[in-house]
């Protein structure tokens, strides 16, 4: 009685954003939010 | 109502499955997320610009949809989802869960460019949203599962073939016996492990930590200074907020080695290196001291090396070689 779904592979966010160039704006923008989220 | 799941970090998430709401059924691709409880999908209601990018549940085009109307806040790593309750037939595969509640998002912070469009909550009820039984709990009550396990196999090199089971473990997915470890607490797939080492030399977690086993990130997550340690170990240098090695380095390194339980579960350096057309990156992350100096979060990564099973009445992980 075991139920077996398939599972698909994404590509990450993090990929895209690496080959969009946007990577590093994306990640200090978030340590930004998370420091306000923080205070 | 405010519940905070602070692990989940969409930005790598990776593996999405399919399950249908309502009556007649609308298809959501979702996270099948063991780091939190609560399911939830965006609302056509939403005006969020994620919501136009990601498929929204119409409760009016549901006869079996029920409003419970109390309002949710789900705080993730990267993201916030706010919106409401409901109740409605859901169906994973060939499991069928009557009145199942769930989040309906009406406005996502951070959620532009997810490859999926809700997330499905694996952990325990005790982190759910109050008044929101999570779905496992639901079929695990009607009925649905002669064991109350659930599984996952993450294939290595294919975008198919990955699996989540529900309700038994399908032993041709793993090599060799389960290695179960009891969960350190009832309320997240958390387990204490022993010690992380590389060459015969402990390198982190040195008087033992505890470890999330998650499958809704892909990455290692760890306290910034061990994982920054365990990073320059493998000569990798800092590029772009990320953490480059040398490509034919794969060739030479070592084995990270957890140790978890008494047993050593390697990470060979083709998994914990991944390559992205010429530059190769470290999976090793840093910044999870935020929530406690002492934890890690086992993500895809290590899971595609190790078949997890979860089984909640005996509240353990199994773990064997996939």
């Amino acid at each position: 009685c075991v139920v077996i779904l398939p599972l698909k592979k994404m590509k990450t966010l993090r990929e895209t954003l690496r080959e969009k160039n946007l990577l590093n704006n994306f990640l200090e923008e978030q340590a930004y939010r998370l420091s306000k989220n923080d205070s | 109502k405010i519940t905070i799941h602070p692990l989940r970090n969409y930005l790598d998430t990776a593996y999405v499955g399919n399950i249908t709401i309502g009556t007649p059924p609308q298809e959501f691709r979702v996270v099948f997320d063991t780091g939190s409880a609560n399911l939830w999908v965006p609302c056509i209601t939403c005006t969020s610009p994620a919501c136009y990018t990601h498929n929204t549940f119409n409760p009016q085009n549901s006869s079996s949809f029920r409003e419970v109307g109390s309002p949710i806040t789900i705080f993730y790593g990267s993201g916030i989802i706010q919106g409401f309750l409901g109740s409605d037939t859901i169906r994973i595969g060939n499991l069928v869960s009557l009145k199942q509640s769930f989040g309906l998002s009406q406005e996502e912070y951070g959620f532009d460019g997810a490859p999926f469009d809700g997330v499905l909550g694996l952990a325990f009820p005790s982190i759910s949203t109050k008044g929101a039984i999570p779905i496992f709990d639901n079929l695990w009550s009607q009925g649905a599962f002669s064991e109350p396990v659930f599984a996952f196999y993450l294939s290595k090199y294919k975008p198919e073939g990955s699996v989540v089971m529900f309700g038994g473990v399908d032993h041709r997915y793993y090599k060799g016996e389960l290695n179960w470890i009891p969960v350190s607490q009832p309320h997240h797939w958390l387990i204490s492990m022993n010690h992380i080492s590389m060459n015969g030399n402990i390198v982190a977690c040195s008087h033992g930590c505890q470890a999330f086993v998650d499958t809704g990130t892909s990455l290692i997550y760890g306290p910034t200074d061990l994982v920054t340690n365990i990073n320059k170990l493998m000569n990798a240098r800092l590029e772009n907020s990320e953490y480059a090695v040398l490509c034919d380095a794969v060739k030479t390194l070592p084995p990270v080695i957890f140790n978890i339980n008494g047993i050593d579960y390697p990470l060979p350096p083709q998994a914990y290196i991944t390559k992205d057309k010429n530059s190769c990156m470290s999976i090793f992350q840093g910044g999870l001291e935020n929530l406690s100096p002492d934890n890690w979060l086992l993500g895809d990564v290590f899971l595609r090396q190790y078949f997890s099973v979860f089984d909640r009445k005996n509240e353990r992980i199994g773990l064997a070689p996939a």
